[in-house]
């Protein structure tokens, strides 16, 4: 399984739909300071599953949506979607048979995240599953955070084991 | 399960210290399991010794130096079982551009080999170079980010923050 | 000792909003006392709205944001209080070219101003094509480090670990 | 006052004498990963009086002397001179009418540190108090260590005033 796509509406700074198309090889994402680079990161985490306000630099989940600029008003949901490709077939059954499968999260202001794989509701537990078989996930070693690359280094051995525990 | 972790064990272990290796352009690197005799709880130890220096503490390494170190054990974890996507956020900040060069070609062979997909977010020009295609993310409106896709020598004047892209 | 915080967080305020609208082309910054009555026990808080954005905690910052709006409180206290030594180990790293040369505008006037000394460690280009003089640090004897004054041609070979110095 | 010069001898990887002018202006240090740049930052925060290993990216003080390489033996002493400019008088007695000063800083391995001014044998806080006077010292938040420039932001507020007590 392959991530093909990432799109954002409502989510940070993205007030507006944004698709990113994620294809084979190296692309490169670039731009001033401030406007929006690692923003992107956090949406593909936060689509994954992530729970927790602190790895997307918030202090509560509410914060990941558009909170309005001196132009625009703020927002009320935030929701993001990644389209997966399956034509390798390594989906878990339900998806086993399906060639896209396309995973959303969406968060309404003061309201609980609501998931859905291919239009069908579904839990954070069966995205957070989907993705492990992928061998991706909101908190993938392979996802580094900015400032982040020195940090393996620098924790303790037990920290570590997460990266171990990936390439098994 | 054991099994299985000790198996990767000397994949991401022989990855590592083959990655370190050529990274560096000599040296050597080794990871051993510490702490407790069941490799299930053991912690994961990292020595790293570049070339020419006594063995040290990691903590002892330059801020380049680790950078490039972390670098060698994500992606021999890659080439032990390939992740999809793989997304660094300006990992290349610490690095003179020597390191920013080497990096940037490990990168390609692991893109070609593990078929792993990157997102590579970056100010650095010669990294921008070796890019198969690049995103400009824009704030023209102030406050709103826009995702456009750009060549290199727009990208060079993406650097003024306010300037609006050249078509 | 009450008067004089207090005299010194009034200046340091003053000067830290002036030099964060300065830096961001815009925006309001500003410090507060908060947590205790007594500004001798109180902590400092610090509240940055970058321009055309709403305002939010400081961890909603990006990475360069963050390292400019350190710069300005840093620079802010130089203003009130000048420290004779000013030593910056690549705090030009997070930064875009354009914020890179915004900064080094900024240091060359404290510089001035404040008669501060300045070392700046740097991989940067531009910050180095700003400097009054170059050291150049190597390792032409693998773990052993010798410093020699450069000019900018030769800072450029710099980039190779091993290359030698062209004279 | 101002700081002139720094010399190291046998501190981290400087293990020939090396010499530093520190004049005014600005003054760009470059050079290739792991060269030894940062180890200059921190022989100035040593010969200050720095005492705390971690600071030093040191798990114990002797770590600082010259550890050898492949080709050279280690040393058994780290010793770095710090030189001020006391032209204009403003340095405590009985240092006041010295046009120049010079603070030592010499650690023998497995030894204690130990300092002299001008020649003489002095304590820490002795030269903590000399560079307190010119407004510098180890922990001065202008000098500002590698990775470091963020962390302002990120500390808590009462990790902040240092920067207000410095100003005072
Ligand atoms: N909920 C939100 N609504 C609107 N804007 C937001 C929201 N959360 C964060 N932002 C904005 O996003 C910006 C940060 O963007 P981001 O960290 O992605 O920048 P970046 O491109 O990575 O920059 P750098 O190159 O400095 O790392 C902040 O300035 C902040 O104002
Ligand atoms: N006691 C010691 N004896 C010999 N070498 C040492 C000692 N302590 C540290 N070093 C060496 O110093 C090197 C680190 O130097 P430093 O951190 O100053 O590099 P740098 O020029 O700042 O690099 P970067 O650009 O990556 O930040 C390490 O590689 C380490 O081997
Ligand atoms: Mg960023
Ligand atoms: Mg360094």
């Amino acid at each position: 399984m392959h991530l093909t796509r990432l799109r954002l509406a409502g989510f940070k700074s993205f007030v507006e739909s944004t698709e990113l198309r994620i294809e084979p090889g190296l692309t490169g994402i670039v731009g001033p300071n401030g406007c929006g680079k690692s923003n992107l990161v956090e949406a593909l985490r936060w689509v994954m599953g992530e729970s927790a306000a602190r790895q997307m630099r918030a202090s509560e989940l509410d914060d990941v949506i558009f909170a309005g600029t001196a132009a625009r008003p703020a927002r009320n949901y935030a929701e993001v979607a990644l389209a997966l490709d399956n034509q390798d077939g390594l989906a878990p059954p339900p998806y086993r048979d399906q060639s896209v499968i396309e995973v959303v999260r969406r968060l309404p202001r003061g309201g609980a995240s609501g998931y859905r794989i291919n239009g069908r509701g579904a839990r954070a537990r069966d995205v957070k599953q989907l993705l492990a078989d992928a061998a991706t996930g909101a908190r993938s070693t392979a996802i580094v955070a900015q400032g982040q690359i020195g940090a393996f280094v620098a924790a303790k051995p037990t920290e570590r084991r997460g990266v171990l525990e990936e390439a098994a | 399960a054991r099994e299985k972790l000790l198996a990767a064990f000397d994949s991401v272990n022989h990855h590592f210290g083959r990655l370190f290796t050529r990274l560096f352009g000599g040296g050597e690197a080794q990871l051993r399991l510490v702490g407790h005799d069941d490799p299930l709880e053991a912690g994961l130890e990292v020595f790293a010794c570049p070339p020419g220096k006594k063995p040290q503490a990691l903590t002892a390494l330059s801020g380049g130096e680790r950078a490039l170190t972390a670098v060698a054990l994500l992606f021999a974890a890659f080439l032990t079982n390939p992740a999809p996507i793989c997304v660094l956020d300006e990992v290349d900040a610490p690095l003179d551009d020597a390191n920013v060069d080497r990096l940037c070609r490990l990168i390609e062979e692991i893109a070609d080999e593990a078929g792993t997909r990157f997102l590579c977010i970056t100010h650095h020009r010669l990294t921008m170079a070796r890019m198969d295609r690049l995103y400009g993310v824009t704030m023209e409106e102030r406050g709103v980010s826009r995702l456009v896709s750009v060549d290199l020598r727009q990208a060079d004047s993406f650097r003024e923050p306010s300037a609006p892209l050249r078509a």
